[in-house]
């Protein structure tokens, strides 16, 4: 989607060590501000991890007291514009034998043209600190966190998002122009040629405060609760009796290493 | 002791992470659909290549195949999802987990993917160009395993058919895994940041393959 290229040509630009996770879509945006909660299936594969699913918390959701969550700091904006206007050419010569042959060629363009502000809202170190040392976990547990405890999935917290500045109208106009021509040979000889030739234009509109990327930490409840800045594979959210996670045919629930174990 | 594993379990997995660690991982999840006759294949088949067009329905398939495998019975539903799951059911409404697990884990590989992406595949099912495509990844991954470096690799032209340009099917798959396909002299060339999402394709076209006729 136009969305999608947007986001990842701005974190490919903004993002080389690959920290922040690309939002893949404008409607799920919202659910990725600071201090929201996501939630994550254990990974079946070797090869890919399972996206992190927004859970309608907020870490406020589940702290006592119910008070506000700090504010966030806030970096000085970038600005970023990218223009892109390709060529593409290519022919094709299939030659079937006793059957005939097909040959045509293709050339498109494509542009598109994007300009946006940008910033980063990050939640300071110290202040996870302070809310670790300051605020425990509401009693009896949240009903969400509950059901993500028994399906044995993680749940991680937005620290650091990349937001739109500006509300944003992208354009990705696509041109695309093609001829071929075919011969069956046979009792009847058929011949032929085609031409055409198509165009397609997609805007959408990135509405001021959309949040294109973000980063996230690993939440750990049990009994209370402390956070991971840097997740471990091997960490798990939840390590008590009720955890059903499944990771592979045949396998075993991963032990899990308890950061007062180490 | 206990690091002292994690330490060789890392190793391994550094040591997996290519062409023929993927090939045995599908292939061990693709081997739980094996005992599946015609009919249920091709009412699985069926139903994915629905679900595949509607984001809300491959999500709730997702969320009740879930519930299912955690022990949970599983109620009838409607449509497509209602279909997909009375093939994976048992008589007593418990999930039977060899043929749930390999369908729970295509789904898991599906939800690596985009929107556009699933409904590619949809299309590749339909126009029953689905061996095609799966041997063209395949390739891919062949050549560039064990995909740390970036490179240019050369795309069978028998696997890209005559239409193979910025429409095609297969050209979209792969853009949208993050790479970049070439008309003129067909090739794409390899980035090693794709190679999640490309892995994740490999995994969805490999087990629709197998539920596929032959």
């Amino acid at each position: 989607s136009a969305f999608e290229r947007v986001v990842k040509s701005v974190v490919q630009e903004l993002d080389h060590s690959q920290e922040l996770t690309p939002v893949n879509s404008l409607w799920s945006s919202a659910g990725f501000q600071p201090y929201c909660l996501l939630g994550r299936r254990p990974s079946s594969s070797w090869f890919w991890r399972p996206r992190y699913k927004c859970v309608s918390l907020s870490l406020r959701d589940i702290l006592e007291p119910d008070a506000p969550e700090p504010a966030v700091e806030q970096d000085s904006p970038f600005h970023f514009h990218e223009t892109m206007d390709g060529q593409l050419k290519g022919s094709v010569k299939l030659a079937v034998p006793g059957q005939g042959k097909i040959s045509g060629k293709a050339a498109g363009s494509s542009s598109s043209s994007a300009s946006v502000n940008v910033c980063m809202l990050r939640v300071a170190p110290s202040t996870w600190e302070a809310m670790r040392r300051e605020r425990r976990l509401r009693k009896p547990e949240h009903k969400i966190l509950q059901q993500l405890r028994h399906r044995g999935d993680d749940v991680f917290v937005v620290t650091e998002v990349l937001q739109m500045q500006k509300e944003v109208e992208i354009t990705q106009t696509h041109k695309q122009e093609g001829s071929g021509q075919f011969a069956l040979p046979g009792a009847i000889c058929l011949q032929g040629k085609g031409q055409g030739h198509m165009s397609r234009k997609k805007t959408v509109t990135i509405p001021s405060g959309t949040i294109l990327a973000f980063r996230v930490a690993q939440l750990i409840i049990d009994p209370d609760w402390d956070i991971l800045l840097f997740p471990n594979k091997k960490q798990r959210t939840f390590s008590g009796p009720l955890q059903a996670g499944r990771t592979g045919p045949g396998s075993q629930p991963e032990p899990s290493l308890r950061v007062s174990d180490q | 002791l206990k690091f002292l594993s994690d330490g060789l379990m890392e190793d391994q997995l550094e040591t997996t992470e290519d062409f023929q660690g993927l090939q045995l991982e599908v292939g061990a999840w693709a081997a739980g659909l094996e005992g599946l006759s015609e009919e249920p294949c091709g009412q699985l088949l069926g139903g994915l290549g629905q679900v595949l067009q509607d984001e809300h329905a491959l999500e709730a398939l997702e969320e009740l195949l879930e519930r299912g495998l955690c022990g949970g019975q599983v109620e009838p539903q409607d449509g497509p999802v209602g279909a997909i799951l009375e093939c994976l059911v048992l008589p007593s409404r418990q999930l039977e987990e060899e043929l749930a697990g390999p369908v729970s884990y295509l789904l898991g590989a599906l939800a690596v993917l985009s929107e556009t992406q699933h409904v590619l595949l949809a299309e590749v099912l339909e126009m029953g160009a689905l061996s095609e495509v799966f041997r063209l990844v395949r390739s891919l991954l062949e050549q560039s395993s064990p995909w740390q470096e970036r490179r240019a690799v050369s795309l069978p032209p028998e696997l890209l058919g005559s239409s193979w340009g910025a429409e095609a099917p297969s050209w979209v798959l792969l853009e949208e895994c993050g790479l970049a396909p070439q008309a003129g002299d067909p090739q794409v060339c390899w980035e090693p940041e794709a190679r999640c999402c490309t892995s994740a394709l490999y995994a969805c076209l490999a087990l629709l393959s197998k539920l596929s006729p032959p």
